[in-house]
Parts: C-alpha cells; structure tokens; sequence
C-alpha cells in the first residue's frame, strides 16, 4: 500500500458517502444516472468476487465488502426509496455500447484466460466507461446540484490517485499493470473536461453549468 | 518488469 493508493482509495470512499449524503439530505436523487450506479454494482460484483477464494488483508477485505453493500444500498435509494424523484426519461445512455466492448475485449486482452481473471479484466474496462451515462446526463441538463459535482470529483480524484501510486509501484515494487493502467488513463480522461468545470466554477463558488 | 501476478488492488 501507498499514500496515493489509499488516498485513492478514500476519496472513492467519500464519493460514496456525499452521494448518500445527497440524497439522503435533498431526499432526493434528482441529477443522478441510475445506469451508472448499476454498472458499478456490476463492476463490483465482477471484481470482488475473490473475496470468496483469495484473502488479500483486512484493509481490502473490508473496504470490498463496503464498496459492494454501499453501491447496492445506493441502487434500493433510487429505486425503491427515492423512487418517484428518478427521472428515466433522461437516464437514456445505452449502456449495451458499454457493456458489450467491455465483455469482448476482457475475452481478448487478458492476462489469463480464466473465469474469475476475465471478470476481473471485464470490471476493470466497464469501470472505465460506467461515468458515461453520468456524464451523458450531465451534458443533457446542462447542469448540476452543487453536491452532486463534489460526488463526481471525489470519484474521478479517486482513480487518477490510482495512476501516481503504479508509477510508484513501477519504480520500487517492480511490478507493472498494464491492463489497470490504460483502463485508468481512459477513466481518468474521461473527467477532464468535468474537472476543468469544477475548478474554474464550482470551486470559485459559481454553479456548475455548461456553456449552451 | 513482472507482470501483476495477485490483484492486490480495489
């Protein structure tokens, strides 16, 4: 472990905790894309499934076990809970244009042809595009509650912590991901444009709106 | 430089 894995780490952790937060206090999930939060229960599920057969310690142990209870938690908030406030009409991205590649490429890039190691590969390239319908929904509105930006820069912080801490693992671990890695550039890219926003915006206390 | 041989990683 290093400082900027487990600072990665925590800030996934308290993405996951404002967005509970967001809703739980706006009572409402208004602004959120269901279809991203499913596709990250499924990249949970795909990837922590080693649970069952491998123990890593008791920090990873505990924090897939959150991960995995939080994102389902979250799904009963919109769908049962907070039913009436989610809007479907504009949670529309297909999400078969993200899982499909995601499935194909996890059965050719691999680095063992196995069920549990190609559900792990299938998690780490659905992972990297699920924002997708987030995002999609963020440009469609054309805005976002305040809270709701924080949620998804504490998210997008979370995996570009992740890019530093396999630099470090290169020089002094000796050990190299390459499958992780490009997954994480591609995920980390995709919050550019986002992040430019929130900095120059959100963070100056202006709202969070995209230029029409 | 060895490949991952245990995802150690979330």
């Amino acid at each position: 472990m290093n400082l900027f894995r487990l600072l990665g780490d925590l800030s996934h952790l308290a993405s996951i905790f404002i967005l509970i937060h967001k809703i739980q206090t706006t009572r409402s999930c208004r602004g959120i894309s269901f279809q991203t939060q499913a596709l990250y229960v499924t990249v949970f599920v795909a990837r922590y499934i080693d649970l069952f057969f491998r123990w890593i310690s008791l920090y990873n142990f505990f924090m897939k076990i959150f991960f995995i209870a939080s994102s389902v938690y979250i799904l009963y908030l919109m769908k049962y809970r907070y039913r009436p406030t989610h809007d479907p009409s504009i949670d529309t991205f297909k999400v078969e244009y993200l899982v499909g590649p995601a499935v194909v490429l996890s059965l050719i890039f691999n680095y063992k042809f196995e069920f549990t190691e190609i559900l792990w590969t299938f998690s780490i390239y659905l992972e990297a595009v699920a924002i997708l319908p987030q995002l999609f929904m963020l440009q469609r509105t054309g805005e976002a509650e305040t809270i709701t930006t924080h949620y998804l820069a504490a998210l997008g912080a979370y995996r570009a912590l992740y890019i530093p801490n396999w630099i470090y693992r290169y020089f002094t671990e000796d050990v190299v991901d390459p499958i992780a890695i490009v997954a994480g550039l591609v995920q980390t890219g995709l919050y550019l444009d986002f992040f430019y926003v929130y900095f120059t915006k959100v963070l100056q206390g202006q709202k969070f709106e995209l230029p029409a | 430089k060895g490949a991952v041989e245990v995802h150690d990683e979330l």
